[in-house]
């Protein structure tokens, strides 16, 4: 079966676009096969992934309108193994336009229900199937993030060693609880990831004690360290493993990659 | 006249709150009277001058709800001569609440013209005045962004010097004409501040480069250096100055007050 991963934390700039890639990467090195979901309107996966948002006649927002499939959209990239269902700057609007909708935090679930019964129609023609689809979600706790929780089993939450990563945790879990609790039974944490970790500063090692205190297991054992080869790496459109092997950012990410699978699909 | 200038970029963690409680902070300790207003539900800037969101019976959400004046919810902060009008989560709704309110963009700027016209009157018994009004908004260009947009006339845009931070810059570009189009004939971007600069990096020199060559003079010559007691500060409910008052860090924001001084109210 496939596991569903959302990377989501309302605040911004906290790596959850930059682990969503990495880490989906990592496991396609592994030889697993990797589905990426776009769900952010300001479209940094996809163009970390070397796609440009205003090329694409359609993305995962007209999907959300219904009208085209997942299958539609699904695109390869450059590492082996991994697709990616891309974003547009259209679905800023998408929100708004689907606040009224029926059902409208089931969207997502739906389209991702047809899209795994296309391919495991198995007839060749339908993309997929894949072993891991994780979900890259908006800084913000709106519809496209509640879409995400509602059509996904396991969250990973990239969580910045800052002072307000941590004012923001409380109303995250509020947010997943209420999703559990009302949309999407069976939802949980897989963990809590110490994200752009500088272990140089105080502050630093602080936070990230903290961290470990208030969540205890729940946080994974890999931190990503800061590491400006994983900036680089998504202003020349490509993975960490593809842009520099051999440093810190991709050991981390492997390392990563290692630890999701040990945890497991949820029980 | 007030000046008043919002503080916007949709992207995540780029330094809007920093900037906006630390240029307040300058332009206060050189003796002007600051009022700092927070739009954005995560309430990071509530947070960073030590008010617990949790804690007001009344917030900026109520003044947007039309349930009280902003008169009513500012609050003197630990700097004198700056106040502050908190935040607190319900502003999360907000968006979805006032979607289909008549004149929806316009809400807060109705709101502070009735606070300049109660402050004006002078009986004392009104807040204020004050020489600047600082809005800090939240990292998407929803209504709350549209709302600082229509209320303001004059833009500060801090760009990360990070890759992903020049892709945004197009669409934001576009919401600002929008605005200035139709609903705030006027509204300007006074200017772009390069922030977190990591001047040992070679990426951080490449695209602050770049965003000079892109922006020419809107680029302010001051850049806010990364500097890790802003950080701390912000963990202490602190303004740099009170915090590490000898850091680049207040040098940066203490240059950066100099330079929007200089540039002046825009004509
Ligand atoms: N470990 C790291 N070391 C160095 N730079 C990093 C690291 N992780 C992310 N970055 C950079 O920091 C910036 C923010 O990261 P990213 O875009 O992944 O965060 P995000 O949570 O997805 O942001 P948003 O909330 O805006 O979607 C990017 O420019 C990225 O390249
Ligand atoms: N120049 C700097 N040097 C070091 N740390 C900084 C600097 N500026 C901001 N930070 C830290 O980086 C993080 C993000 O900054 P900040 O919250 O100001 O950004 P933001 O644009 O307001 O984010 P959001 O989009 O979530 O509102 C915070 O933890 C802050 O303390
Ligand atoms: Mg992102
Ligand atoms: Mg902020």
């Amino acid at each position: 079966a496939m596991r569903r991963i959302a990377f989501m934390n309302q605040k911004g700039g906290v790596g959850k676009t930059t682990t969503c890639v990495n880490l989906g990467a990592a496991l396609a090195r592994r030889g697993l096969r990797v589905l990426l979901l776009d769900l952010d309107p300001q479209a940094n996966l996809t163009v970390h992934l070397d796609v440009r948002p205003d090329s694409l006649d359609r993305s995962v927002y007209d999907v959300l309108c219904g009208r085209a499939s997942l299958a539609d959209v699904v695109r390869p990239t450059s590492t082996l193994g991994m697709d990616v269902v891309p974003s547009s700057l259209d679905l800023a609007g998408a929100e708004m336009e689907l606040v009224s909708a029926v059902g409208r935090e089931q969207i997502l679930k739906d389209a991702l229900a047809r899209l795994e019964a296309a391919s495991s129609a198995g007839d060749g023609t339908a993309p997929g199937p894949w072993d891991f689809l994780l979900l890259d979600c908006p800084p913000s706790l709106g519809l496209l993030t509640v879409n995400a929780l509602t059509a996904v089993r396991e969250v990973i939450v990239p969580l910045q060693a800052e002072f307000f990563a941590l004012q923001g945790m409380a109303r995250l879990r509020d947010v997943i609880a209420l999703v559990e609790g009302r949309l999407n039974p069976g939802l949980a944490i897989l963990g809590i990831l110490p994200s752009m970790v500088d272990s140089r500063t105080t502050l630093s090692r602080e936070v990230l004690a903290e961290i470990r205190t208030y969540f205890g297991a729940a946080v994974f054992g890999t931190a990503i360290r800061r590491n400006v080869k994983l900036s680089e790496a998504s202003s020349h459109g490509r993975t960490v493993f593809e842009y520099a092997p051999g440093s810190n950012g991709a050991a981390d990410y492997a390392a990563l990659a290692e630890e999701v699978l040990r945890r497991g699909a949820l029980a």
